[in-house]
């Protein structure tokens, strides 16, 4: 554990907390695609199932029920509670294409073809991909509220701090090498690029962040 | 090289 994995995790977490904010204050989902909600759940789902079998450390096992449950909660609201503001018409990305891009990588790629191993590959490449329906209804309408602008930068700077610690990782642990985890994490921030910069523009002006369509 | 295991990142 580093410095930069740490504020990683922190900024994932401060991103869920932001999106039941919003969801909870607002009493609304409009804005947030429940796709990417979804594929998110299926990530945290596929790649956390070695909770009963691998042991890393409490951090991580509590970490991992965190993500399961929250994202669980926040589709429960989508779905259930708030539903009647849920903007079906604007969440209209594709996820087959995004679910088959991640099960043909899952295949060629796995450190050894075992259950686990495929199934952590295939969530590591469905959530570089993950956030596109997110970013497409974001592009479609324009303009989203504050918190949401918030939750996207946050969950964008999580994956661009692992990029620093992995940096960091491989200059001073002889051996530490995740190629797949790396070249995912950075297609990962790198969908991003365009949304960081109008958020940082946005934020300069002291405005809501609008989008050009 | 193969990747270093087991996964102990999130």
């Amino acid at each position: 554990m580093n410095l930069f994995r740490l504020c990683g995790d922190l900024s994932h977490v401060v991103s869920i907390v932001l999106l039941l904010l919003k969801i909870r204050a607002t009493r609304s989902c409009v804005g947030i695609s429940l796709k990417t909600q979804f594929l998110y759940l299926v990530v945290f789902v596929t790649r956390y199932l070695d909770l009963f079998v691998t042991f890393i450390s409490l951090y991580n096992s509590v970490m991992k029920v965190a993500f399961i449950s929250t994202t669980a909660y926040i589709l429960y609201l989508m779905f259930f509670k708030f539903k009647h503001t849920y903007d079906k018409d604007h969440d209209t990305f594709r996820i087959q294409f995004l679910i088959a891009f991640a099960a043909a990588l899952a295949f060629v790629t796995p450190h050894r073809y075992s259950l686990l191993e495929v199934l952590w590959t295939f969530s590591l490449w469905l959530e570089s991909v993950a956030i596109l329906p997110q970013l497409y209804m974001l592009q479609t309408t324009g303009e989203c509220e504050n918190l949401t602008s918030h939750y996207i930068f946050a969950l964008g700077l999580y994956r661009a701090l692992y990029a620093v610690n992995w940096v960091y990782r491989y200059s001073t642990e002889p051996g530490y090498w995740q190629p797949v985890t790396w070249i995912a994490g950075i297609l990962q921030t790198a969908l991003y690029g365009d949304f960081f910069y109008y958020y940082v523009a946005s934020r300069r002006r002291g405005k809501r962040l609008k989008l050009p369509t | 090289r193969t990747a270093s295991r087991p996964h102990d990142e999130l």
